[in-house]
């Protein structure tokens, strides 16, 4: 143990251990996740050398190949919490990223949620056994957040009760996903569904992509990998550009809108359930914002306890750059910014499964509100914790720039974050929306809840006007 | 039209205030930007997307809100004494580093004044000073494993340098002591000169 960072942990004025209860949920969750990790330290088979030594091709295989072994060992180990799942994977994986991650994060989770019991049933099984593994594409080559923007279309044919799904344009050539590339042999598409000769809007659909046991792309299907990016090396992001390829009308996840085999259109109770898979996301990206941030802020304060530089007093030994309040400066404010999205994080979590609980139940009266709340705290946590993240790589000097120091890897990783599940700036004006609606509410006297309840209290504070 | 409240900035649920008010006056201040955008006679959509830079900071100062309230709604979950006394100074932090940042919105609302903003530049370096003994016991708490880091800088164990050499000296290129690039290139390039 290096001496330095031996007296700085004698000086602490609490218990460590407690804190790390506390961040856990309590000592037995804190027991059972070092639990976890120890069997993935412990197992030779899970252990391989630095990706940052491979060629990118390498990289991917070596991520497959872990991939593979997770799902298995998670099944040897029995463990089947979805929390444990977290933990067994995030330490396999360090802070990158898995080929299969859109095949749980996103592709189960969103059959799980759009789908009809008749559908989870023919669906669902072969996902959790492998045999199907999917993704999920809904960005296009010319079309991201404006997700209304997207110009992939499906188009009913009664007569033979099929959709036929087509990229009408360079531009509507599916982009970005995870896994699509190499990986997929089917993809859960968002396109625009004509029926009767109108257009009903965005809805999902899932697309085999490759046949089955060959792999091989299917008839009409042209796709692959859309090439290195800043990070997320092991990973196939993907391009799916869809030549007329048909699928039965069984295919569009019908939960709630659904296509009668006439051709007759549904309307779901909400346009905004078919989103409910991304509320789930952002929800989820701000307990990632924490992670991310925390993980570098261990690295940089650690490493400035150990590193030494210059002289505070003539003479004197080169002080621990922790010593500088230009260092403290940098450092401290995103340690406790860290700990303030971990809070947050949690808070997100339970008020994601608290709502969609009660939208299980028919009550979809609180979507609004998770809706605006997902989409601002995650644009507001992740452009937070990545210029966080960058400040920490910087605060170790040169050697920060090294890819030994994990901290290139933890910020490239996380800030696609700013991007991807709907750009930062659009969130932000989202959520923008629910306070324009929700201060005119206050206006006229409507008594608010949640969040923004204080636009009532205040309104005495300020002079409200006409909107 | 607001009484300038009194904020104590060593109070967390004063500054929870603080920030309240000065979300709701960024949100009534877009609302009027738009208000005065509709009145040029612009459509809706027009004087939405000229009043987008004074939605973002509403939404911004909302969402700040909401991270300080979460933050100071944590501390009365927390029995342990000392591990109390550690987060409330960190929330104490986090919310005065966020006034310091954004002083400006905190000033022009009259949520604070010039003078309260100095001190609460000061306090923040006073915290920074606090936060200091507790640094890494603080980032050990967080319980990474050095796996999960991944980092030769973030060791627990802070042997740094030594394990620094190691991964250097596993990297491919140095595999063979002279990379095959010297025969095919430079020494054919040598041998000319």
């Amino acid at each position: 143990m290096n001496p330095e960072l031996r007296k700085e942990r004698e000086s602490a004025s609490f218990l460590t251990e407690g804190l790390t209860h506390i961040l856990d949920g309590g000592a037995e969750k804190t027991r059972r996740r070092r639990e976890i990790e120890a069997l993935v330290l412990n197992d030779p088979e899970l252990q391989h050398e630095d990706l940052n030594f491979l060629s990118r091709s390498e990289r991917y295989d070596v991520a497959v190949k872990k991939s593979a072994l997770m799902v298995r060992k998670i099944r040897e180990h029995a463990i089947s919490n979805p929390e444990e799942i977290m933990w067994f994977k995030r330490i396999c994986l360090e802070s990158r990223v898995e080929p299969l991650n859109l095949h749980f994060g996103m592709f189960i989770p969103t059959l799980e949620n759009q789908c009809t019991s008749e559908q989870k049933e023919k669906w669902l099984h072969p996902c959790y056994t492998q045999q199907i593994i999917g993704t999920y594409a809904q960005t296009e080559l010319g079309h991201g957040s404006f997700i209304r923007g997207l110009e992939t279309t499906a188009t009913y044919d009664p007569s033979t009760q099929e959709f036929v799904l087509n990229s009408p344009t360079v531009t509507s050539i599916k982009w970005w996903p995870g896994g699509l590339g190499k990986t997929s042999n089917h993809a859960i598409v968002l396109a625009q569904l004509y029926t009767q000769g109108q257009c009903k809007g965005l809805h999902a659909f899932i697309v085999p992509i490759r046949r089955m046991g060959t792999h091989e792309p299917l008839p009409g299907v042209v796709v692959g990998d859309i090439g290195p990016k800043f990070g997320y090396d092991e990973v196939d992001n993907g391009y799916l550009k869809l030549e007329n390829v048909r699928v039965p009308r069984e295919n569009m996840l019908m939960r709630y809108a659904k296509v009668m085999p006439d051709g007759t259109y549904m309307k779901p109770p909400s346009d905004k359930l078919t989103y409910g898979t991304m509320v789930f996301i952002r929800s989820m990206i701000v307990g990632d914002s924490a992670r991310a941030l925390s993980q570098a802020c261990t690295i940089a304060i650690r490493y400035s306890a150990v590193r030494h530089q210059s002289e505070l007093k003539p003479g004197d030994p080169e002080p621990q750059i922790l010593d500088y309040q230009t260092q403290q400066y940098k450092l401290f404010p995103l340690l406790v910014t860290a700990y303030a999205f971990r809070f947050v994080g949690n808070f997100m979590r339970e008020t994601y499964h608290r709502i969609t609980g009660d939208m299980n139940d028919g009550d979809y009266s609180q979507l609004p509100e998770l809706h605006a709340l997902s989409a601002g705290l995650k644009a507001f946590t992740s452009w937070v914790a990545s210029a966080g993240i960058e400040e920490c790589r910087m605060a170790c000097g040169g050697h920060g720039y090294s890819r030994s120091s994990g901290l290139p890897d933890i910020y490239v990783t996380f800030s696609p974050s700013c991007t991807y599940e709907g750009e930062n700036t659009v969130m932000m004006l989202q959520t923008a929306r629910y306070l324009f609606k929700s201060y005119t509410q206050a206006k006229s006297g409507q008594k608010l809840v949640g969040t923004v309840s204080y636009l009532n209290d205040l309104c005495s504070h300020i002079q409200p006007q006409q909107v | 039209a607001s009484q300038p409240m009194v904020v104590d900035i060593n109070d967390i649920s004063s500054l929870v205030e603080a920030y309240q008010l000065r979300a709701a006056n960024l949100v009534e201040a877009a609302a009027r930007n738009y208000r005065m955008e509709l009145g040029r006679r612009k459509n809706k959509e027009e004087a939405w997307n000229s009043t987008s830079i004074d939605l973002v900071r509403a939404s911004g100062a909302h969402c700040h809100y909401v991270v300080v309230k979460l933050f100071a709604a944590k501390l009365s979950e927390i029995t342990d004494t000392a591990i109390h006394d550690v987060l409330s100074t960190l929330c104490l932090m986090y919310a005065l580093y966020g006034i310091s940042k954004n002083s400006g919105d905190f000033l022009h609302a009259g949520i604070l004044n010039d003078l309260q903003i100095s001190h609460v530049h000061q306090r923040v370096k006073e915290l920074l000073a606090m936060i200091r003994p507790n640094a890494v016991a603080l980032v050990d708490a967080f319980d990474y494993p050095d796996a999960v880091l991944a980092s030769v800088l973030g060791r627990y164990d802070g042997n740094v340098y030594e394990h620094m050499f190691e991964w250097a000296k596993r990297s491919p290129l140095n595999k063979t002591e002279v990379h095959q690039s010297f025969y095919k290139y430079l020494k054919p390039l040598q041998s000319k000169l």
